[in-house]
């Protein structure tokens, strides 16, 4: 059962380099076992270096790189043992222009693999989509959806606001 | 291994009868606050057996229904509301022999309180059937899969042991 | 002490009410007391009703709702007794594109009567400011600060991103 | 009463001497992800006496230091760090016969532990003292007047008794 678990989490832990790698543009991350000789008896730790930075504990990382660490982590289990789908409610709060761009396209490379539904206010997340679902309530209190054809008519119809960076 | 579509019937602010069809690959759903597309997040968790109605924004099951208000009486306005989520099963990542699946929750009220009711392919099933079905294909409400509203951060949070058992769920 | 605690109260009740209709454009809010013959034996409950919507209970609210509902009460209060300085940060996290005008309007002109720090990535926000501070962190590992003079030319160097809605 | 202005030294990513002076009305903090405006919030906080680290995004209060890393021995960079916040008190909210009154806290590392010291308008103070002046203006780390990154919706979900508490805090 613990050379199951071990071989499960070395692969994870690389895929886990890997993509944290690919969504900040050459950060570094890697899980560590807190009892290395019983990893039962300890949990899993993650460390995460943001590019050109040094490294810091994960809980003093801002909202946008704890965002960015979480959805790194989401794709290595995915690149181990994918899940049937994804359902990702706004996972892009934190995150500034640059970032959501980088999230979109890593949405988007991942769901190659595997179904992602993703609930999203930014356009860079509008844009990398194969499908945008709009949600609309009336007066009368009922939501209804459209399937949105063509994105860059519906964002240039909304009030334009923006994130900084 | 995907999900095909979704069927809501008069679940929250889905009055009536609708339907989501979903493609393979990446959708993105939007809109304005308050329209509805959390809503649709708790739908899904609502079928995969989400034990806490805190999860669902709901503090008991009456309120699931559309048209459920505040301090009404609620005598007008529909009894029950169910939630059905269709699978794409060609590569039986669920233990059935079909290559599509549909899994079916419902609550109705009965008195002062609801009844919730669960159908596999249109044929009575039960809470536990769902249950062994979900988790042999590795599908939890609580899954590492799942991300709601306000909790993307909580994933690089979560304490050591919490991180080791979303590991050994995929294990 | 209860009579003291009720004139608060009711004065703060009353600001909720018109805050919040002022920032929903129309929405109603209340205060309730959970035992209105002892207050302190019990708590103190939100009621909000969104414009155009019924009365749902305030958990089944939508995030971007919530947070209305939140600022909406922290005004109330600060309408009874202002707090020497206000520090949000990322209050518009949920918000859509027309609510982040909205709460910036509103802190706009709560401004009038208190001091505001806001840490915001939205465009709305720093729109409505008096004051934009502008933090950088350079390939060094240091925070910097800029005094941001021209918003505009400011918002028009980053990459757009925006809000839908 | 209003902040004129906030003075780091060495706190968090804030390397070396900062002064970030304040506006009445309306100032908006923006930039990048990471670049350090949360941690000016946390500055703040850490003068009003947050109790808890955690809130600091701090394990303990050497990590407030800049140049902090994680494993690293720690031998160069700076020993200490601290902050100070100055008031505008024409208004005398804070009770002291004074029209500006700078409250400032730091951190010494004092072997593998820290020492924290206080001074009011340069001269030394204590935790008790600035709890007592920051009380009778109603001023608090956990006030309603203050909200931390992702936490605007926790005053709308509070529960009922602590929300009756921040009503009598202000009573
Ligand atoms: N039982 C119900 N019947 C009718 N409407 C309901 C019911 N329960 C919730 N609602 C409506 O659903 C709304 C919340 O919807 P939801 O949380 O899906 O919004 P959202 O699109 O996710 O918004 P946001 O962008 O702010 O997160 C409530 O404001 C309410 O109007
Ligand atoms: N002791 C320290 N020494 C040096 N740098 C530090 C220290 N503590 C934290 N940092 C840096 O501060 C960063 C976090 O900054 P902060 O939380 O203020 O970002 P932010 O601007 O609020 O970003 P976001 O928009 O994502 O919320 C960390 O990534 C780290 O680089
Ligand atoms: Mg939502
Ligand atoms: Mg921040």
């Amino acid at each position: 059962k613990e050379s199951k678990f071990m071989g499960v989490y070395n692969s994870i832990s690389e895929s886990f380099k890997t993509s944290f790698k690919e969504i900040t543009g050459g950060g570094e991350a890697w899980l560590v076992l807190e009892n290395e000789k019983s990893p039962f008896e300890g949990g899993v730790t993650i460390k995460a270096r943001m590019p050109r930075k040094k490294l810091y504990p994960v809980e003093a990382l801002s909202g946008g790189e704890k965002s960015l660490v979480s959805m790194a982590f989401i794709f290595a289990i995915q690149g181990y043992d994918p899940s049937p789908f994804y359902l990702l409610d706004e996972p892009d709060q934190n995150l500034d222009g640059v970032n959501t761009e980088h999230i979109g396209r890593a949405i988007a490379l991942q769901s190659n693999f595997a179904q992602f539904l993703v609930v999203s206010l930014h356009h860079a997340a509008l844009r990398e989509s194969d499908n945008v679902i709009g949600v609309f309530m009336g007066d009368d209190g009922v939501s209804r959806l459209h399937q949105i054809i063509d994105v860059d008519t519906f964002l240039s119809s909304l009030p334009v606001e923006a994130e900084v960076g | 291994m995907r999900l095909l579509e979704l069927e809501f019937e008069n679940f929250k602010s889905f009055k009536g009868h609708v339907t989501v069809p979903l493609g393979p690959g990446f959708t993105c759903i939007t809109g304005p606050n308050g329209s509805g597309k959390s809503n649709i997040t708790d739908a899904i968790l609502f079928v995969l057996g989400s034990r806490s109605n805190k999860l669902l924004r709901a503090r008991n099951r009456k309120q699931l229904i559309y048209g459920f208000q505040e301090g009404s009486k609620k005598k007008t306005g529909p009894k029950s509301c169910k939630v059905s989520m269709v699978f794409d099963n060609r590569d039986r990542f669920l233990a059935i022999e079909k290559d599509q699946v549909t899994f079916t929750k419902g609550i109705k009220l009965r008195g002062n309180d609801t009844a919730t009711h669960y159908l596999l392919d249109g044929i009575k099933s039960s809470a536990g059937e769902f249950e062994a079905l979900f988790s042999r294909a590795g599908l939890y409400a609580t899954g590492y899969n799942i991300i709601q509203q306000g909790d993307v951060i909580q994933t690089s949070l979560m304490s050591g042991t919490e991180r080791r058992h979303k590991i050994e769920d995929v294990a």
